[in-house]
């Protein structure tokens, strides 16, 4: 394993850590969109399928039990914990997240790696969490104080994204062979998406002011 | 078939 997808882990890691801190630790959800939570759950589920079945290394089993177990606790501390689903700003976070999982379904169906229901769901699970950021990101548009972990949370997210990307291209030219085309077409679209974000946060961090994403 | 490159990733 180099560098970069070390570092691309531990910052997806961060981001779920700095979530569960503001969620277990502070008993609030606010800025959290629960769509793009959902999304992340029904992503790991998807792609995790071979978990009990394709042993890679102990590492690998581990982080992808913690990626299930947190995705799915974050869903559960939403909907039903007492305090915390009080803070979701449920008016504010009204994307129709419902209609992003067709079309990635459909997409997996057509371009896949190979025709078998795993290989099709991993597809699946790969074009879904690319856009599984848009509820977020326009949650995130809509919230007036965006408090610092929220901010936090969704800049360590586009930070493994860039992480990743220089590990593929590491790994291009250090494994030969290796080559996920639908990983990284979609995986590339996936980091664009943080660009806007990115921008503000970086200039709210240099200007020493509160971060704001225009309308 | 030929077969895929690993899927070691997160």
């Amino acid at each position: 394993m180099n560098a970069f997808r070390l570092a691309g882990d531990m910052t997806h890691l961060l981001s779920v850590v700095v979530l569960l801190l503001k969620i277990h630790t502070i008993k609030s959800c606010a800025g959290i969109s629960l769509k793009t939570q959902e999304l992340y759950a029904l992503v790991f589920a998807a792609r995790y399928l071979d978990l009990f079945i394709h042993f890679i290394s102990l590492y690998n089993t581990v982080m992808k039990l913690v990626f299930l177990a947190s995705s799915f606790s974050i869903v559960w501390y939403m909907r039903r914990h007492k305090i915390v689903r009080r803070t979701y700003d449920k008016d504010h976070d009204t994307f129709r997240h419902h209609f992003l999982v067709l079309p990635c379904l459909a997409l997996a169906l057509l371009i896949n790696e190979r025709f078998t229901f795993r290989e099709v769901m991993w597809a699946f699970s790969i074009y879904l969490e690319a856009v599984a950021i848009l509820p977020q990101l326009v949650l995130l548009q809509r919230t007036r104080n965006i408090d610092n972990l929220t901010g936090q949370y969704v800049f360590f997210l586009g930070a493994y994204r860039v992480l990743y990307i220089l590990n593929w291209i590491y790994r291009y030219f250090t494994e030969p062979h290796f080559v996920h085309w639908i990983s990284w077409v979609a995986g590339i679209v996936q980091t664009l998406l943080y660009a806007d974000f990115f921008y503000y946060y970086i200039m709210s961090w240099k200007n020493n002011v509160k971060l704001e994403l225009p309308a | 078939t030929a077969s895929l490159p690993a899927k070691d990733e997160l």
